[in-house]
């Protein structure tokens, strides 16, 4: 399972 | 968090803020491309879908200010002060820019999901939505000065972001190729104005372009 990238950026 | 990406993200609201009070004050729209902050809406509603994962609470902020400005920002262009709205010199067609960003969106991409394809597309359209601007001030062949001011803190703040990538690399060991070729992408089509801006606005002159 590809762990979802996770955006912090605006 | 980095000093680069909060400066960036400050020019950006001071960006939105600046837009949002020339149409008000002014009560015109007149020189500003609605197509454009159509774009900047279908970004940043795109690319903030994620809103209910909780990241901080400058990050839940940041995101409903953005999508509540643009969503304010179209309707003061194409509703409240549409008899002003310059129809005949915003042109650009941006079928042009959204399709080839979904499509690009479809191919490259992170993750062949629907919340990460929805970002990747509001990541190319981000990089490509100030063209409709740029080919209207280039039509009219000058700006406002106060939209000049508009154009500089919202280039500044993707250039801004490129430190911010760049600071995140060498310390956390951490990038987005995705992001940061669109942003060196959309921070290049600022770049002709950003000469003209520091040349000629700079110096209280108005933004002429050469016709």
């Amino acid at each position: 399972q590809v762990e979802e990238p996770d955006h912090d950026e605006l | 968090m980095n000093i680069f990406r909060l400066v960036g993200d400050l020019s950006h609201l001071l960006a939105i803020i600046i837009l949002l009070l020339k149409i008000w004050k002014t009560r015109s729209c007149a020189g500003i491309s609605g197509k454009s902050q159509i774009l900047f809406a279908i970004v940043y509603t795109s690319r903030y879908l994620d809103l209910p994962n909780f990241v901080s609470m400058y990050n839940t902020l940041m995101k409903i200010v953005f999508i509540a400005a643009s969503y304010a920002t179209v309707y003061l262009i194409y509703m409240k002060f549409k008899a002003t709205y310059d129809h005949n010199h915003d042109t650009f067609r941006v079928e042009f820019l959204v399709l080839p960003s979904f499509v690009l969106a479809l191919l490259i991409n992170h993750d062949f999901t629907v919340l990460e394809v929805l970002w990747t597309f509001s990541i190319y359209m981000e990089s490509v939505a100030i063209l409709p601007q740029l080919f209207m001030v280039s039509k009219t062949g000058e700006a406002e000065s106060i939209t000049s001011h508009y154009l500089f803190a919202l280039g500044s703040y993707r250039a801004l972001y490129i430190l911010n990538w760049i600071y995140r690399y060498t310390t956390e060991d951490h990038y987005d190729l995705i992001a940061i070729v669109a942003g060196i992408v959309q921070t290049v089509l600022y770049c002709d104005f950003f000469y003209l801006y520091i040349t000629k606005v700079l110096k209280g002159k108005k933004l002429q372009l050469p016709a």
